[in-house]
């Protein structure tokens, strides 16, 4: 069992939403998080003066998968999430070790 | 007897009375102290735990619910001690300390009545709440360093946790049976030949919750005030853990002066049902100790 | 050490909290997510309009604990948690290397 | 690879963010969560009387670090997001297997 966490631009949630879907992949954990990085922030203006906010308001996807499908699922949101413009983002694969349906009490893959 | 009796409920209050006292001001420095209060003399309530004027916290719990265990037993009993620190875990109290959380848990899930040795344990939690046991083993000291290891072992196991604990027994027993403070000072120099680290001669100020320092800061406040009062207002100023130090040199202080030196002012803002409740256990332990019942 | 995250209900947070504090457990760190899954979205009304919200709000919490109490932890969470209706959520457990308390920088289970 | 998370008090974030510039790291995730520990919550009235709320906002830290410099962006976020006082917060160690730079392709540390 892995643990796939994509951080991505806002806009994209949709489109990768969509793309897992047509994979079988359903069940996602979405927060909304803020990227500090390479993709500069950008200008507000406040009363008349413009400020410089140094923060880009990203998405972070969690979804919990079985090892065999790990692969696939990254490079599914991989195509999905890019736009070649810097900020597109990032994905990590993390090890997980247990997964529970708290509804049923199932475990490992049958949780998911 | 009766004298006994009143000096342990001096003890037992003067802890009570320290805890609230110095608890608006724990972790705060001394010079923070003196910005905020001047000279902090009264039990004024808030500080990080919110707390009211005369409220009390984990150090006056924890001494209460050893105390509850043995009077209930009538003697000796470690997992009375260990379950009453488990229904007062469960109870969210105003506060609890990593290491006595720590072990209560290890206690409710696996009933570990001894944690294993740990260089991190050198905290003050054990040596503060120790006092009941004092009471209860009046007369024997042998049974009082055996009955005050155990209780700390069920959160603390360290040399200096349980050193901290034996010494502050012997005093108190020195203190309970009426020697004069200028002997107990004589005692506790003997007492510092096998407990180095404690001694207080050149005081560092330093007042943490490191069982070293606050060993320090108990004996620099308790042997250089005159009386109740100026102990723990020496104590309290200091900062740091100034609950937990003002605690111990409130079981020291009380046990020496006796309720006369308790300021009246002072008790006034006690929870009425903490005072009685205080002295009805104070007065049992005394009875149940091997002093009165030789008698 | 491991950390026990669960994707809960949000409404079901007081008694996952209260089912840990009777087990001695008091440190957690919690977010708001949305949560996509079987459960359905629901509808809102917008400017008298009926729109579908496919997400649903969840609670995810955060427990890092020493590997002996790890299945205590997640037993207990499961049974406060669960209403045995669909979307109760999820609890993941996964390695933790680390911990550091920054107050003090005690590290392992001392950091708890 | 590894995700170093510290959940920290939100003043001390541009201090934090500071000094790991400064030993050059620069992609960071940051996100708003509320931390329940030894730490008190604010006072709150409510119909004249005072209530605590148990939990205190905090900052959550997430940065993905080789594996060489692990030790050093610890110690970094420990030193400059401690103040000494109760609720300074944690920072925990966790393992990654993979990361993937959307915009790009690259994979490990490439992609950080
Ligand atoms: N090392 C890292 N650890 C955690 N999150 C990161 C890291 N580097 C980047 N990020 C996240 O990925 C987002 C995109 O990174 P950025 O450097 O702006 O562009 P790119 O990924 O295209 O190089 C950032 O806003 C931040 O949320
Ligand atoms: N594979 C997954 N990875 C991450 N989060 C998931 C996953 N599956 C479900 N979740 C989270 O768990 C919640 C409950 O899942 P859902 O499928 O609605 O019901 P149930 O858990 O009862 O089958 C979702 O709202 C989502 O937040
Ligand atoms: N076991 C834990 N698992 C996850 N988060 C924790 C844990 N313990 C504490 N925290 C987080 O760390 C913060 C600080 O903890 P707290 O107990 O208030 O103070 P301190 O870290 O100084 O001991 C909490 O608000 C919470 O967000
Ligand atoms: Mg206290
Ligand atoms: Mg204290």
């Amino acid at each position: 069992l892995k643990k796939v966490e994509a951080i991505i631009k806002p806009f994209k949630l949709d489109e990768v939403k969509e793309a897992l879907n047509e994979i079988g992949i359903q069940g996602i954990t979405v927060s909304e998080v803020k990227g500090f990085g390479r993709q500069k922030g950008h200008t507000e203006l406040y009363r008349g003066a413009e400020y410089v906010v140094d923060f880009i308001p990203k998405i972070k996807m969690e979804i919990i998968v079985g090892d065999d499908i790990v692969a696939k699922v990254v490079e599914t949101i991989e195509q999905a999430a890019k736009t070649g413009r810097i900020g597109d983002g990032k994905i990590f694969v993390t090890p997980v070790e247990e997964v529970v349906r708290i509804r049923t009490g199932e475990r490992g893959e049958d949780a998911l | 007897i009766e004298d006994i009796r009143s000096r342990a409920r001096a003890a037992f209050i003067g802890l009570a009375v320290g805890d609230s006292l110095g608890a608006p001001v724990e972790f705060m420095t001394a010079g923070e102290i003196e910005e905020k209060y001047g000279v902090l003399k009264e039990i004024v309530g808030g500080g990080w735990l919110r707390l009211k004027p005369g409220q009390v916290t984990d150090d006056t719990d924890m001494a209460l619910c050893i105390a509850r265990a043995l009077a209930a037993a009538g003697g000796w009993s470690l997992t009375g001690i260990a379950d009453n620190f488990a229904g007062w875990l469960k109870s969210k109290p105003v506060d609890v300390g990593a290491t006595c959380r720590r072990g209560i848990r290890n206690y409710m899930l696996k009933g570990t009545l001894e944690t294993p040795y740990n260089q991190w344990d050198a905290g003050n939690g054990a040596a503060m709440r120790m006092l009941p046991v004092a009471l209860l083993t009046l007369g024997d000291e042998r049974m009082m360093a055996d009955c005050v290891v155990a209780q700390a072992r069920i959160t603390h196991n360290h040399p200096l946790s349980d050193g901290a604990c034996v010494v502050l027994g012997k005093l108190l027993h020195l203190a309970l049976l009426g020697v004069s403070k200028s002997r107990l000072r004589l005692e506790l120099e003997g007492l510092l030949a096998q407990h180095e680290s404690f001694r207080f001669d050149h005081y560092h100020g330093l007042s943490t919750g490191y069982v070293v320092d606050t060993m320090q800061t108990v004996f620099h406040h308790f042997f250089r005030g005159r009386d109740f009062e100026e102990c723990l207002v020496g104590a309290v100023n200091q900062g740091g853990d100034a609950d937990t130090t003002a605690a111990i040199v409130g079981s020291l202080a009380g046990a020496c002066y006796g309720m006369e030196g308790i300021p009246r002012r002072w008790l006034k803002k006690m929870d009425k049902n903490l005072l009685a409740e205080i002295d009805r256990l104070a007065r049992k332990l005394i009875d149940l100790s091997p002093l009165a019942t030789a008698a």
